[in-house]
């Protein structure tokens, strides 16, 4: 049962896996379990499927952990995954959501690099893929989409932590979930959780023109993040990626964009300002806590707000 | 398993662009095997730099002789993920 999983741990991969499935045969009629692909080291790529029926709904997309060592981030994707399940009935905006649309929920997007993480190098951050020519390993799972792949917010250096990988997609764990989108046709939002510095960010990354939609995600952001606040005071800064944290090539977010994903979203996590990527578990519960609200917003625009 | 016995993590405020231009030089250097947490963005952002033991007195004395201002946000990165590990120890012993 969930109820005997500690949500404020962290937790291993096979303990995040063993987890899923008890998620799914807690709620049978809600949640499923689907591959959606292989990690380099062929580890199975597993999405949790939030469906109440209908072929071919409107869908969602959440992930976390696509930053290994960001490990808050898969942390509150279980929490937020196990929310989703209880509310579902309970809660109207998440039941309104949920009559209406799908939700796709990666929660360990990078899974070499996290068993990585528990295993060898706490602090690993990129895939576990070899770079032909270096003794390098990985690549950065959010430099390697194709949206400016290539351009100088990333780096050709494959011993960088921000790698760009040889070309665009190189990374199964990548391909991945461009060959679901891209397949699904459907997706309406994609949202994308890291760590640490407290922002919501939206396209562009890779260029400094606005997207069209700049000033709806902008207000939409700027809700999200005042309702996150409400809990705990939690300031967060929001914004597109190029002018609130830096430029940055061949990230997920503008690749959904420029795949016709008109609500794209990157999540920085809380930041304590001492612990950074090592933040205690005893952080989990809050730090999933606060982002809920945030999250919900977002989605609830998204299912009031079709296009 | 990789150790982080005496690694620091520093808490740097660059107050202009010649600031953020020195931490980016001094970043590729790969003899120091430094790994930015925050990468250096612009005037007034923090930036958070993990160095390793070896690397310290080196990084300090540059960012001290450049003026650029730092705080010390990890003290030793094991510490930290020693306490991480008994922390997720405990909780798989706890019977819940």
């Amino acid at each position: 049962s969930t109820s005997t999983f500690d949500f404020a741990s962290y937790h291993t991969l096979d303990e995040i896996y063993d987890w899923m499935d008890i998620l799914v045969d807690n709620h049978p009629s809600l949640v499923s379990k689907i591959q959606i692909g292989q990690s380099y080291e062929n580890r199975p790529l597993y999405v949790l499927k939030f469906s109440t029926g209908g072929p071919n709904r409107p869908a969602i997309w959440l992930d976390t952990g696509i930053h290994a060592r960001e490990w808050i981030t898969p942390a509150t994707g279980i929490w937020t995954a196990n929310k989703i399940a209880e509310e579902y009935g309970r809660d109207p905006s998440v039941t309104a959501i949920l009559d209406s649309m799908d939700i796709f929920f990666e929660i360990v997007t990078n899974p070499d690099g996290f068993a990585f993480t528990h295993s060898n190098n706490r602090l690993w951050r990129k895939t576990r893929s070899t770079n032909t020519g270096s003794h390098c390993i990985g690549v950065d799972p959010n430099r390697n989409w194709d949206a400016g792949f290539g351009g100088s917010g990333s780096s050709s250096n494959p011993c960088s932590e921000t790698y760009r990988g040889p070309y665009a997609h190189s990374e199964r764990e990548v391909k991945a979930i461009v060959d679901f989108i891209r397949g699904h046709r459907k997706v309406k939002l994609v949202i994308s959780i890291h760590s640490y510095s407290q922002m919501l960010l939206f396209p562009y990354g890779y260029k400094t023109a606005p997207v069209p939609d700049h000033q709806e995600l902008n207000e939409l952001a700027k809700k999200a993040v005042s309702d996150l606040a409400a809990l705990y005071g939690t300031k967060y800064t929001y914004g597109s990626m190029v002018d609130t944290i830096y430029m940055a090539d061949g990230t997920s977010i503008d690749w959904a964009y420029d795949n016709g994903v008109k609500y794209a979203f990157s999540f920085e996590l809380r930041d304590t300002g001492r612990y950074g990527f090592l933040l205690p578990s005893t952080q989990i519960i809050p730090t999933a806590t606060e982002t809920w609200p945030a999250l919900l917003d977002i989605m609830v625009h998204v299912l009031e707000h079709p296009y | 398993e990789k150790l982080f016995v005496g690694d620091q993590v520093l808490h740097i405020m660059a107050s202009n662009e010649e600031h953020i231009t020195l931490l980016r030089v001094l970043g590729e250097q790969e003899e120091l095997q430094l790994d930015f947490w925050r990468h250096p963005t612009s005037p007034g952002h923090p930036v958070d730099l993990q160095v390793p033991f070896p690397s310290l007195q080196a990084v300090k004395i540059f960012l001290e002789v450049n003026n650029i201002s730092y705080s010390i946000m990890i003290e030793d990165v094991q510490e930290l993920l020693n306490e991480e590990k008994k922390t997720m120890k405990k909780s798989r012993r706890v019977e819940r």
